[in-house]
């Protein structure tokens, strides 16, 4: 494996985002890009990336491979390079180590780290091609603020998405709350859009920690994307540059 | 209240 990343923040921010929730995971490297899947300890929430090869310059993958990395040792190397660096890994046909190369574009520094790799026994989830009764599209920053309003009244929220717009609600000990977004359309800032996509009006109710912790990687994309189908997983979407994402699954909390 | 379900429920292992 080579792989060439015009930006080692890309991969600081990718892994930041999802440290806290997923430790041990494997990075599977194939010719279509580095992907990775896992699920945090209680299996409730699930953490999917994929990097395509298009998002490197270089990108050179002849053999299979799975990186088994510790993500908080992959944090402390990474914490090692400059937003604006350059980087590349690479690992050999049956690697024990990924070595991480950081390049300045501005000096003539250059640093070099090894990791070691572990192996990592990790359940894989197939996850169905889903046509969600409803896809909502709105500022990352303004869920994130919507749900660390909401995980101060509560532990849960229950989203309702109509074609009235999409309702955001929680009870708790001190009392209720609700943020009602309606599809909105900002020719001047379209950053701030939200877009409703429905077809047929769904309501589900997830725990509150779990999306809070998905908003850490609110920095990778000015826009965040919401799938709810009745009884299936939330699917929360960032969408990268060159096709690549980092998704994440929240099964919901069901019965009252 | 509502009980926490898990991903296994919806997504098989492959």
């Amino acid at each position: 494996l080579e792989a060439r990343l015009e930006q080692a923040n890309l991969l600081k921010k990718v892994v930041d985002a999802i440290k806290d929730l997923v430790q041990d995971c494997n990075f599977d490297c194939n010719d279509s890009g580095i992907a990775l899947q896992a699920m945090d300890n209680s299996h409730v929430a699930l953490v999917s990336m994929m990097l395509k090869a298009e998002s490197f310059s270089p990108f050179r993958c002849d053999r299979n491979i799975a990186l088994g990395i510790n993500l908080s040792s992959l944090m402390k190397v990474l914490r090692c390079a400059q937003n604006e660096d350059i980087l590349t890994l690479k690992a050999d046909d049956a690697p024990d180590v990924v070595n991480l190369v950081f390049e300045s574009s501005e000096s003539d520094r250059l640093s070099e780290y090894d990791i070691k790799l572990m192996d990592i026994d990790q359940e894989h989830l197939g996850i169905p091609e889903t046509e969600y009764s409803a896809t909502i599209s709105m500022p990352a920053a303004e869920f994130q603020r919507i749900c660390r309003d909401l995980i101060a009244l509560s532990e849960s929220v229950a989203i309702e998405a109509t074609k009235e717009g999409v309702k955001f609600s929680c009870s708790g000990d001190i009392g209720n709350g609700a943020v009602t977004l309606r599809s909105h359309t900002n020719v001047e800032k379209p950053e701030l859009n939200v877009d409703i996509a429905l077809s047929e009006p769904v309501a589900l109710t997830f725990s509150l920690k779990y999306l809070v912790n998905f908003c850490k990687a609110s920095g990778l994309s000015g826009t965040v994307k919401l799938c709810l189908s009745s009884e299936v997983p939330l699917l929360v979407e960032y969408t990268l540059a060159s096709n690549s994402y980092l998704r994440f699954y929240l099964a919901p909390k069901i019965g009252d | 209240s509502a009980q926490q379900t898990r991903l296994e429920g919806f997504f098989k292992p492959t």
